[in-house]
């Protein structure tokens, strides 16, 4: 473990946290995309199918298991809670999210690091994280005004993988047989999408302005 | 399972 590995899984944990606190605070999704959190839960739902069968650490258990349950969470509140859902932008939420699982499915099944269950899995899980945000940006720049808590989600999750590229790098250079290219690649993809969102976000708070997206 | 194999990041 190092501090950008930690601090990476610290960002995540806390835009989970800003998530679930604008939607039970405001009992609101408004401006939030199931979609993307739907993408979310699958992807560490696929991506800790080794939950149970590798002990790597109980920090390691933990996270995944809060990951997992929290990503639920929030969609079973989303798509369940009485007064949440009334708040949901359908209409404005239509990204065809299928085509993501399918492309992500087909790239594992191409690019994986062993043609094995699990392996395939695994990458098919780090393609789909990459991609799981576009939902979420697309309703973003819909809907134009995006409100403080929601933009600080996506904030903290764009930092989280910027800060896992840093522990990439960090590793490359300390660790003899690190080769983490399929989660490297993948992450560098994901954090470049959210590089237009960071730009307005930073202009918007130097302004300390409202944060507005091009439409 | 050798040790690269483990998946130890989240």
């Amino acid at each position: 473990m190092n501090i950008f590995r930690f601090a990476g899984d610290m960002t995540h944990l806390i835009s989970i946290l800003v998530l679930l606190l604008k939607i039970y605070a405001t009992k609101s999704c408004s401006g939030i995309s199931l979609k993307t959190q739907e993408l979310y839960a699958l992807v560490f739902l696929t991506r800790y199918l080794d939950l149970f069968t590798d002990f790597i650490s109980v920090y390691n258990t933990i996270m995944k298991l809060v990951f997992i349950a929290s990503s639920l969470a929030v969609v079973c509140c989303m798509r369940m809670h009485r007064v949440v859902r009334r708040s949901y932008d359908k209409d404005l939420d239509t990204f065809r999210h299928y085509f993501l699982i399918l492309a992500s499915f087909v790239l594992a099944l191409l690019v994986n690091e062993k043609f094995t269950f699990q392996e395939i899995f695994w990458a098919f899980s780090i393609y789909l994280e990459a991609l799981a945000i576009l939902p979420q940006l697309v309703l973003l720049q819909r809907s134009g005004n995006v409100d403080n808590l929601t933009g600080q989600y996506v904030f903290f999750l764009g930092a989280y993988r910027a800060f896992y590229i840093l522990n990439w790098i960090y590793r490359y250079f300390t660790e003899q047989h690190f080769s983490r290219w399929i989660a490297c690649v993948s992450g560098l993809v994901q954090t470049v999408l959210y590089a237009d969102f960071f730009y307005y976000y930073f202009i918007s708070w130097k302004n300390n302005a409202k944060m507005q997206l091009p439409a | 399972m050798e040790p690269s194999d483990l998946k130890d990041e989240l």
